[in-house]
């Protein structure tokens, strides 16, 4: 071990394990997530060669052997918990992306919400067994995190009992979803129902994009992958153009709104349903924006303890740039960011599960809280880490700028965060409409509950007489 | 707006309190500026895009805000004394350099004096000097493998510069002595020169 970084480690002060076990949620955690990880790293399968040596295909090749190892390694060792499967890909993952991500991230837990009985009982086990290899296909060429402005097409046709699907303009391809270009078999496809002549908004539906046998595309469907990209290169994000494709009425999900067979729709219970994935899969990159500003601050803060450079006292050997207080200023703050952001994850999780048990409960009261606060954290803590990675890549000098120091491939993947799942800004104006609406809630004299209430605090203290 | 009555910067529940009046603060400028635009017949949808920057800030102090209750609130969870200390000094200099990055803010809703963002600024240097020690320690806590990390500068040993050389041995480019390019174009070059 290199004696800069051996000296560091003995005048800590304090016991790194303990941390650890703070930091994972208890030392039975700690246990448990080293040796699912030994399972990754000590399997020759695993194996693989630097991405950083390989072609785009060569990448795409590489990760989709993995994803199937995968697949096959987690029955095997029969990990079925979704935060055990999570260590798992992520050692085998590293710092890229996986294949199959949407088929799992997406895929899956749709037809889980969103099938009614009778779907469930066809679509999961074709999608378990991979048979059906899917993915999620909501983003558009010319839209994105506006959700109504949507323009891909599915009108219900009475006489063949078939919804026929379209993207009647070039804005209106579908664009980027991962897995699209060239694994995908199925996608489910947001488009707005037309039936009756009457538009019913934004439905699911599952469509057959490529032959199950053979892999080719269907008639009247044109996909591909959309290219290289900054980063994202084990992942064919893709395109998919519908040319009058016709469906079964049974492959649009019915678990809430329904089509009936004369084409009458009834409407879902409750539009808020679909805030909850939402709100889970924004409180998921919380949990990133940490993972990948603890990753950083760990490469430029080791690499700063056995770097030497220049002199701060004359004559003296080369001080370890860890010793210079600029080089502190840029990297502390960061480090306690990744600590805060890890905190503001495990906090963000604990309380969409509490709330999710009064969701399925009927109670939507914390919900409005929930997802405000969800869509500002999702980007408050994806753009400061994606500036916080670069100080860090900064800060490492010239081996920054190599591939070899992982801060690049860390950059270009992560930085998407800010885009994908609802645009930042956007984010944060959904954010606000809350604010402002508890702030007049407040304001009207109403006593506000939740992380909130300080809105009430400040209306309480102005009418409160003022020492003269 | 009233300043709290008086601000420890050294004490943590002192600075949650001034993140929530900062946001507090920023939200009710928010919403009078919708108001004030509203005032000017403009649209319920012109108001709001008129005020949407002061929203957005809003919107961060309330995250900043959160993030820095729970970062508090967390420390209340650890018994261990040593652990405590320095996640202790972590979260001060975040709070305070959330300050020094945003003093505007609390300078201008009179939270703070410029004596006390002045403190702050020296306070600072005091906690990163007290943090260097632990430095290493506290990303070793984050126990990212190195297979994990894959980074050769990140490398746990700390034996960055030997393979840091031996990555760069096994490039593609360096598969021959000798590019094919070589002899594919400068010789020819050579040649016709």
């Amino acid at each position: 071990m290199n004696p800069d970084i051996r000296r560091e480690r003995e005048n800590a002060s304090f016991d790194v394990d303990k941390l650890t076990n703070i930091l994972n949620g208890g030392p039975e955690k700690t246990k448990r997530r080293r040796e699912i990880e030994a399972l990754v790293f000590s399997d020759p399968d695993f194996r693989e060669e630097d991405p950083n040596f390989l072609s785009r295909s060569e990448r795409y090749d590489q990760a989709v052997r993995k994803s199937a190892q995968m697949i096959l390694k987690l029955r095997e060792y029969g990990i079925a918990d979704p935060e055990e499967i999570y260590f798992y890909k992520s050692m085998a993952k590293g710092n890229h992306h996986e294949a199959f991500g949407l088929h799992y991230g997406m895929f899956i837990p749709t037809l889980l919400s969103q099938c009614d009985p009778q779907q469930a009982k066809k679509w999961l086990p074709l999608a378990e067994s991979f048979r059906a290899i899917g993915t999620y296909a909501q983003t558009e060429l010319g839209h994105g995190t506006h959700l109504r402005g949507l323009e891909t097409t599915a009108t219900f046709d009475p006489a063949t009992q078939e919804f026929v699907l379209n993207t009647p303009t070039v804005s209106s391809i579908k664009w980027w979803p991962g897995g699209l270009g060239k694994t995908s078999n199925h996608a489910i496809v947001i488009a707005q129902l037309y039936s009756l002549g009457n538009c019913h908004g934004l439905h699911a539906f599952i469509v057959p994009v490529r032959d199950m046998t053979t892999h080719e595309p269907m008639p009247g469907i044109v996909v591909g992958d959309i290219g290289p990209k900054f980063g994202f290169n084990e992942v064919d994000n893709g395109f998919l153009k519908l040319e009058n494709v016709r469906i079964p009425r049974e492959n649009m999900l019915m678990k809430y709104a329904k089509l009936e067979p004369d084409g009458t729709y009834v409407k879902p219970p409750s539009s808020k349903l679909t805030y909850g994935t939402m709100v889970f899969v924004r409180s998921m990159i919380v949990s990133e924006s940490a993972q990948a500003l603890a990753k950083s601050c760990t490469i430029a803060i080791r690499y700063s303890a056995v770097r030497h450079q220049s002199e701060i006292q004359l004559g003296e050997p080369e001080p370890q740039i860890l010793d210079y207080q600029t080089q502190q200023y840029k990297l502390f703050p960061l480090l306690a960011t990744a600590y805060a952001f890890t905190f503001i994850g495990q906090y963000m999780t604990q309380t969409y599960h509490r709330i999710s048990g009064d969701i399925s409960e009927g109670d939507f009261s914390e919900l409005p809280e929930l997802h405000a606060l969800s869509a500002g954290l999702k980007a408050f803590t994806t753009w400061e880490t994606n500036s916080a990675i670069e100080v860090c890549r900064m800060s490492c000098g010239g081996h920054g700028y190599s591939r070899s120091s992982a801060l690049p491939d860390i950059y270009v993947e992560f930085t998407p965060t800010c885009t994908y799942e609802g645009e930042n800004t956007v984010m944060m104006l959904q954010t606000a409409r809350y604010l402002v609406k508890s702030y007049r809630q407040a304001e009207a004299g109403q006593r506000l509950g939740g992380i909130v209430s300080y809105l009430n605090e400040s209306q309480d203290r102005r009418l409160q007489p003022q020492a003269v | 707006a009233a300043r709290p009555s008086v601000v420890d910067i050294n004490d943590l529940s002192s600075l949650v309190e001034v993140y929530k009046q900062r946001a507090a603060l920023l939200v009710e400028m928010a919403a009078k500026s919708i108001q004030q635009e509203l005032q000017n017949r403009k649209s319920q949808e012109d108001a709001w895009n008129n005020s949407a920057i002061d929203l957005v800030r809003a919107s961060d102090a309330h995250c900043h805000y959160v993030v820095v209750k729970v970062f508090t609130d967390k420390l209340g969870e650890v018994g261990d004394t040593a652990v405590h200390s320095v996640l202790s000094a972590l979260a001060l200099l975040y709070a305070m350099h959330g300050i020094t990055k945003n003093s505007g803010d609390f300078l201008q809703a009179g939270l703070l004096s410029v004596p006390q963002v002045l403190q702050v600024s020296i306070r600072i240097k005091e906690l990163l000097s007290q943090l260097r020690p632990n430095a290493v320690a506290l990303v070793d806590a984050f126990d990212i493998h190195d297979k994990k990390l894959n980074s050769v500068l990140g490398r746990y040993d700390g034996n960055v510069y030997e393979q840091m050389f031996e990555w760069a041995r096994r490039s593609p480019l360096n598969a021959t002595e000798v590019h094919e390019s070589f002899h594919k174009y400068l010789k020819p070059l050579r040649s016709k020169l």
